[in-house]
């Protein structure tokens, strides 16, 4: 099973968006995708429709270490279209960090959980917080591939920077080799300012930029608002040309999914 | 002093964007201003300017509970422009949290800072990360006001519901007023989607829901770019004037700021 962490400590740069579109387009395709939730605020779920709050099961109990509380990721999974399960999410998750806190092999929980029960999967996407954190770093340690969406601003070039040392950290670490690929995210081809923002990515960070660059367009705001993939909601739009192109790209790209 | 939280766990919706130019419109109208950064990524810094890496003393020196690291709030304070003061911050910030966990009153600590040196301000801003932790709460404590910046979108109108619950147990669990005030961000009058989105906004928070909307307009991330907020890049655009706006509503609705 090839698995992708969607990462970027940079809030609102496209995560949930990136993750929960990737997957569907992976499930078109014909691979059996896991989507995972690593985030308590639950909008993979919520842009696919599943409200996180009403669930019994969720990512909580599959990481916690409360025994009374705890289920196998297997039980939680919901299946959300062809091919494509979701390993939900709701604020219970924001729990386990404190109740770890200490404890050992802490980052390892997911990378555990995943090697048990499920390589039935072809591919597993994971969507992050925004931080660094304990959930974060189980999804890191858990990856091959950290795939790091950046929207046109000085904010997020300079979160890149920043996350590529904590990954270079975590891989020398724990001599686990994750490959980084960053994809630029609301794109608006009608501005400068997009423009010279993706001159100033591929400068920097030309070996590990996707070709594929998502647009700025609505359609990806309103397929959460109706809690499905763009690909249900507007299938010969732009928005799923993009991540068509996207999949195809990752998916060949040596070998990296 | 007033002091108002720029608060919103979802990520991306403006906070930033909003603290910075709420500071500087504040500071332009005569008022002294205090803008404090209590994000890790240090974006409000970036936006004025000033790179928290190259710092010597920021915001985690005021809050750490390690004597040798601790410094004043007053001494850490850089003037941006003419009556705005900046408190810094930097990737240090987020070693806070782990470092007060279990302690006494660790979500006091700002607002006793506030409280000792700096009350020759006329206002105090804090700008707070994408998450509900030790920094946000230090900052929820510290205020009058908790201005809630939220974009178009369906993950936006979720996290305020779920943030209104936690100012809540806030207040009642301290004994403590924080009056709350919606403010649409990223508005854009042209597609149907924002409008729709803006109407389902004034629906749910009537009471609460600035009158004024931050319209979308490349120019703000413009002033990002350049380190100065829009008023000082393009006076005489929507961007400016919706802060205008913005700055007097707050200041005189039942004396909110
Ligand atoms: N290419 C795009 N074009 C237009 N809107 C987009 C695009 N990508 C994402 N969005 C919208 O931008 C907002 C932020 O995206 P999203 O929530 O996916 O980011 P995120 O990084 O997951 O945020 P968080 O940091 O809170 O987890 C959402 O409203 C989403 O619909
Ligand atoms: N009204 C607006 N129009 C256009 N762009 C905007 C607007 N408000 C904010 N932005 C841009 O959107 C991006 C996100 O804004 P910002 O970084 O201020 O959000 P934030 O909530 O502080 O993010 P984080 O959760 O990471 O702290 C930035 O590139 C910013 O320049
Ligand atoms: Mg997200
Ligand atoms: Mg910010």
């Amino acid at each position: 099973m090839k698995v992708v962490s969607v990462v970027n400590q940079k809030g609102g740069c496209g995560k949930t968006t990136v993750a929960v579109n990737l997957a569907a387009c992976l499930a078109a395709a014909g691979e059996r995708v896991l989507l995972i939730d690593m985030d308590p605020q639950g909008h993979a779920g919520l842009a696919l429709g599943t409200h996180g709050d009403g669930l019994e099961a969720t990512m909580y109990n599959v990481l916690t270490d409360k025994e009374e509380d705890q289920a196998p990721l297997s039980e939680i999974l919901l299946e959300k279209d062809d091919k494509l399960w979701l390993a939900p999410s709701n604020i219970l998750l924001s729990a386990v960090e404190q109740q770890l806190a200490g404890k050992k092999r802490r980052e390892d929980r997911l990378r555990e959980h995943l090697a048990q029960g499920v390589s039935s999967y072809d591919y597993c996407v994971i969507d992050c917080p925004p931080s660094v954190g304990l959930l974060t770093m189980n999804a890191l340690r858990a990856s091959q591939v950290a795939l790091i969406p950046v929207d046109m601003s000085p904010f997020s070039l300079q979160a890149i920077r920043r996350l590529s040392d904590t990954i270079q950290v975590l891989c020398s670490r724990a001599s686990h080799m994750i490959r980084m690929r960053v994809v630029a995210n609301m794109v608006d081809a009608r501005t400068n300012f997009s423009r010279r923002m993706l001159e100033a990515l591929k400068k920097d960070y030309e070996g590990i930029l996707c070709k594929t660059i998502i647009h700025r367009t609505v359609r990806l705001t309103e397929g959460a608002l109706h809690g499905v993939p763009v690909r249900r909601l507007a299938p010969y739009s732009t928005a799923h040309e993009d991540f068509a192109d996207l999949t195809m790209e990752l998916a060949t790209a040596d070998a990296d999914l």
